[in-house]
């Protein structure tokens, strides 16, 4: 691999760093990883192609690493989780998943069906409460999805739900009107809780480019995100735009969507993620 | 802007005396870098570079007094080429009913533009129906029969117990009944890589032998969206592609990594979630807002 005293192989570097890119990690932040995996094989003595590819895994994952995972819901119920994204990118679904992840550590879930737009979102998921065994809160459509949530949240306490997942529309983080209405939607979560949200949700879609940093930062301005769900991993894409968010935004990846059923859900693994896209 | 960057590199080159051909493999460094951040695919972004250098080279950028002008318009000109003409338009068949197949992985909006087509469909005098073949995702059916009445059409639909190619069939039967001149068949999201579910959409344009099989992809894809239309093009005769959410602030690379890989043309854009959202697809508009 060295091709002189300490000169590593450059034509090496750059497959690494054709990797990172094909996986979505983003030209700037692939080159800049590599740039940091040169100097770290400078100075740790490097040798093989094969040390090089683990050197730049355990740099990513130590990027990606983050104690706050998987959920912080506080001790007193109940607690609130509110699920936002763009358009299409797996919210309703990974509401039935964390349901039913919760459910299985014993917890009594309850939705909230605060989609009160678009056509057949509220059939949608009250059709996964039953599949996933959950009570469902539900207005009518175009309803306040503020005022469902803040019902989900009373109907919580009266029937003793520890936790509220709370679906809302998708829209577009462009859509400062729609970015408002999700403003109000977390304020009267707020209101009804008494206390901030346990957790405001993302929902990523993996096969996304590099717009989910846009996607991210517009959400994360509007409103306090506590963490990202990388849904579609089941897919050939790698969701490695993640990587360009930990380290632009902070915000710590908490579960990978792994398919369209109710156990598809994984707490998010930073070694195993960082691994994958080299595998 | 890339152009901005690229007027940066030319002065700084300039600098030194008269351009070489490797101060051109400088500039086109911008370029490469712009291609990726919008998402263009980084092998096609790689062949695309490559012929926008072997035109810089030939056409006497080196002598120009305004270098970066003559390569941005030079990488215009092959994004627009590479991009295709103005084809926004709907094959239909001699004699009815004409069978539009939409097809495309999960959440790309397939079901909302199936709605979208219908509308533009009627505003053309022709009177369409909808087929509901997603059996499985759940409400799917409802949420097609609603977009459907929002736009006045009628959706076609056996439950989800019943066989896609059954449900298609029928529903072909019931459009001759009724005289009804195009079906638009909504199917369920699949992943390329689902070889059970490509195989059923594969049975479908079998046995539908539709006039269009349009692959609904979302315009935020990243670099997968080669991997996507190369596998569903490969499965299936795609006549065209419908890029949605382009009211968003992507830069859609995804376009032109969809057309290298299939050759097939970029029809229609979806705008917004309304039905009246979908417009024809403008290779020169794609190009500069890819190029940022
Ligand atoms: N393969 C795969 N499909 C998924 C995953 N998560 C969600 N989906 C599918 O993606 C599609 C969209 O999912 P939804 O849950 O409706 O997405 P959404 O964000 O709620 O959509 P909107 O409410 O319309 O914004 C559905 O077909 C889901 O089954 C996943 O992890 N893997
Ligand atoms: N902003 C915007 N949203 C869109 C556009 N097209 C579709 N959507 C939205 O994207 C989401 C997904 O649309 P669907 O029509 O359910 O997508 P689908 O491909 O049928 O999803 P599956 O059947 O689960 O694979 C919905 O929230 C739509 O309203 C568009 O052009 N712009
Ligand atoms: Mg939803
Ligand atoms: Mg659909």
């Amino acid at each position: 691999l060295f091709t002189g005293r300490g000169r590593v192989d450059e034509a090496f570097l750059d497959e690494l760093e054709e990797t990172l890119i094909e996986s979505d990690v983003g030209v700037h932040t692939a080159t800049r990883l590599v740039g940091e995996l040169r100097e770290a094989a400078r100075r740790e003595g490097i040798e093989t192609s094969e040390q090089l590819r683990d050197r730049l895994v355990s740099l990513m994952a130590g990027l990606l690493q983050d104690e706050r995972r998987p959920l912080r819901l506080a001790p007193e119920p109940p607690a609130l989780i509110l699920v936002v994204g763009v358009n299409g990118t797996g919210k309703t679904t990974s509401i039935a998943k964390l349901a039913y992840w919760l459910r299985g550590q014993g917890k009594k879930v309850l939705l909230a069906a605060a989609d009160t737009f678009r056509a057949a979102a509220i059939d949608q998921l009250e059709l996964w409460a039953q599949r996933v065994g959950v009570d469902i809160v539900r207005h009518h459509e175009g309803a306040d999805p503020a005022a469902v949530v803040y019902d989900a949240v009373q109907a919580a306490r009266a029937r003793g739900a520890d936790v509220v997942i709370a679906d809302t529309a998708g829209r577009l983080h462009t859509r400062v009107n729609l970015m408002e209405e999700l403003k109000k939607v977390h304020r009267v979560a707020e209101r009804a809780l008494g206390r901030p949200v346990d957790e405001v949700l993302l929902v990523l879609d993996a096969t996304v480019g590099q717009n989910s940093v846009s996607q991210a930062r517009h959400f994360a301005q509007a409103l306090p995100l506590t963490g990202i769900l990388l849904a579609k991993m089941d897919g050939t894409a790698r969701g490695g735009v993640i990587v360009t968010i930990k380290d632009e935004l902070g915000l710590p990846i908490k579960f990978i969507g792994t398919g369209e059923k109710p156990e598809k859900l994984a707490p998010f693994n930073p070694q195993e993620f960082a691994a994958a896209l080299f595998a | 802007s890339l152009t901005q960057k690229l007027q940066g590199v030319f002065q700084r080159l300039r600098g030194k005396g008269t351009l070489k051909e490797q101060d051109i493999t400088e500039a086109l460094r911008e370029v490469r870098l712009a291609l990726l951040e919008a998402d263009v695919n980084f092998r096609v972004a790689r062949d695309l570079c490559a012929r926008i250098k072997e035109k810089a080279v030939g056409q006497e950028v080196l002598e120009s007094l305004t270098p970066s002008q003559q390569v941005i318009k030079i990488v215009h000109e092959e994004l627009c080429a590479l991009l295709g003409e103005d084809e926004s338009r709907l094959q239909y068949a001699s004699r009815p009913p004409t069978v539009i197949l939409m097809v495309g992985v999960q959440g790309s909006g397939k079901t909302t533009t199936c709605a979208k087509l219908a509308h533009l469909i009627r505003r053309q005098g022709r009177r369409s129906m909808l087929v509901a073949c997603d059996i499985y995702r759940p409400a799917a059916i409802k949420q097609l029969e609603v977009v459907g009445a929002q736009v006045g059409v009628p959706a076609f639909t056996l439950g989800d117990r019943t066989d896609v190619v059954d449900i298609a069939r029928a529903a072909v039967e019931r459009a001759r009944e009724q005289g009804v001149d195009v079906l638009i068949v909504d199917t369920a999201g699949r992943l390329h890589v689902d070889q059970v579910m490509m195989d059923e959409v594969a049975r479908l344009e079998e046995a539908l032998q539709p006039q269009e099989a349009l692959l609904v992809l979302d315009a935020m894809t990243g670099q997968d969206a080669v991997n996507i239309a190369s596998e569903f093009a490969g499965r299936l005769n795609i006549t065209g592609f419908i890029l949605t959410k382009l009211d968003g602030d992507t830069r859609g690379g995804a376009a032109l990594s969809v057309r290298a890989v299939s050759g097939k043309p970029i029809k229609f854009v979806g705008v917004g979630e309304k039905p009246e959202m979908l417009e024809p697809f403008h290779p020169e508009r794609m190009a500069s807002r890819i190029l940022g």
